[in-house]
């Protein structure tokens, strides 16, 4: 298993619907400072429900919508579509497709996840996950400036990553 | 449920003692504050980079702490690869010699897993098999570039 | 009280806003919570770097915040520097056009005080005056292996 | 004023005495990963008061003392050497020495600061260093990994430091 594509939706800086395809080997996305590199790992996080708000440097959710002078979208989304060829990702499917989108609503917003179209609660999601390995402490993805948590994090912390594996 | 715990645990430090030693030329291990019953303690890291007296985790160098946590993250994937990992500028501390180190280590759990790493620097670019591009255009708006393949 | 605080928040902010567009071609401005009574509130900043919409601070990249942190230290080292300065790898987020600027900003910023700067990085090392060169020998003993003028 | 000269005995990976020059323009220091670059940032600190152990990634005072497999000096000691021809600092000399020393003994340790060799507490280095405007806070001093603190310190805190330079 593994990420094939990545489609933004007015995602943070992405004002303009992107599609980024990727394969099962080592990539690097790199570009200027301020270009965007950290919103699709952002994207990623967001999507698969691996990250509160804070780690996405937003205060509220909304703040993922794109939002720039008078433009201002109602609504977010990102899509991950899966190579599933290998079935770790318990369907039976060639490709699994994962969804989150976000609605700005009068008193608030609405977040909904969806597992091949089909509207999935965020706990529903997870159960699938941590079968496929996906944690939701994300130990697998390493945010910018992070890279030394699992020197600072307290030995008990460590010693539940390993807890986690087996 | 002790007996998997250390069955996981003793694997895993098997790969973190190789990692560390491929990635900073010392000798680490993983030592487990309680023995006898693992989940009444934590775990510590025992770490001496190229050959250095032992020191507290907290005393190691920028460099040498980014170095730490990258042996134990792929010690793990080693054992049981995740289908992703992630990285966003996880070589910013490093010098050119151990930029380079981290690149060939990538490259080669390549083969067991998908790697997405979000770097400036020219060693981890070099190693990659393709680059994808980022930009901001006119209205805060970003778009990638286009791929460039190695 | 309030005067003098007045005085110089205004003489640091006309420093801050030059400061942040040499560092990130953008606008930005330091803004008091409470102009009424200063002491009752706090000092936030905006930042608009390369002319982008206003954000929370938390939403600018690390290169971004970055710049946004060099200006304001270097603001109110314009209006009233200490005796010296020292930076250790500050330039770590940034993309190379932004590590030449602060570079520059810096080398020109030393003519009015002493900066001491830990860099991994070529445009640092090549715009300071000197460089000392730091090594770890056996026994784990530092050593300071001479200096290279520039 | 300006640092003229830094000198280092057992402190932290500096076993063997070093003293550094400085001169009044743009120095950068450079060389591998743990070779001991930042250890001459947290000697700054150190001997100026301006930093608790933590800052200086040191759980005690005493972690600060050179200590590899079996060499164990008891004492560490760092002193700067002023340039105060310009008399900044408030004393008539043209080189002004602040030194402070470490000293391990049975019970726990010892820890001194002395001025031009005269033994002063740090409350009266602290009024020396700040009619120079060296302050404690040491907002001139950027430790690594610290350099977006002003980012996220807090808006109260922010203006703290326009309060001291008032
Ligand atoms: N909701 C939003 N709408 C529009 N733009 C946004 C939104 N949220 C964040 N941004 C913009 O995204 C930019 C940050 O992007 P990002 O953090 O991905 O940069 P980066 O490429 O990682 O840069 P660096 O190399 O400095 O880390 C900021 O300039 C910010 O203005
Ligand atoms: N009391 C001590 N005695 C001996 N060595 C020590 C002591 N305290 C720290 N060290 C050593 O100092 C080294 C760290 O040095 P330092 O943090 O200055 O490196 P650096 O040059 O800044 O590296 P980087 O480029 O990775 O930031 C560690 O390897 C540690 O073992
Ligand atoms: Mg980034
Ligand atoms: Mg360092």
């Amino acid at each position: 298993m593994h990420i094939k594509e990545i489609d933004l939706r007015n995602f943070k800086s992405f004002g303009k619907r992107v599609k980024i395809s990727f394969f099962d080997d080592f990539t690097t996305i790199s570009g200027p400072n301020g270009s965007g590199k950290s919103n699709i790992i952002d994207a990623i996080l967001f999507v698969l429900g691996l990250s509160s708000s804070k780690m996405m440097r937003a205060e509220r959710l909304t703040d993922l919508i794109y939002n720039v002078n008078g433009k201002n979208p109602d609504h977010a989304e990102v899509t991950i579509n899966f190579d599933n060829a290998d079935r770790e990702f318990p369907l039976d499917q060639d490709v699994v497709k994962v969804k989150r989108r976000i609605q700005r609503t009068e008193a608030g917003y609405y977040s909904n996840y969806y597992l091949n179209d089909r509207p999935c609660s965020l706990s529903e999601l997870r159960t699938y996950l941590s079968k496929s390995k996906i944690f939701p402490e994300g130990y697998n993805v390493v945010v910018q400036g992070d890279i030394t948590k699992t020197i600072s994090m307290s030995p008990i912390e460590r010693r539940k990553v390993i807890d986690e594996i087996a | 449920k002790k007996d998997t715990f250390m069955e996981n645990f003793l694997a895993i430090n098997a790969h973190f003692k190789d990692m560390f030693t491929r990635l900073s030329d010392g000798e680490g291990e993983l030592i487990l504050e309680n023995w006898e019953d693992p989940f009444a303690g934590g775990l510590t890291i025992k770490a001496e980079p190229s050959g250095k007296a032992i020191h507290h985790m907290e005393a190691l160098s920028g460099g040498e702490k980014s170095l730490t946590a990258l042996a134990f993250i792929l010690a793990i994937q080693k054992h049981r690869p995740s289908p992703f990992y992630v990285f966003d500028e996880i070589d910013m501390y490093l010098d050119g010699s151990n930029a380079e180190r981290v690149a060939k280590v990538i490259k080669d759990a390549s083969k067991d897993g998908q790697f997405i790493v979000v770097s400036l620097r020219k060693p981890m670019i070099e190693s990659a098999d393709r680059t994808i591009g980022v930009t901001m255009q006119e209205d805060n708006v970003s778009s990638v570039t286009g791929v460039m393949l190695n």
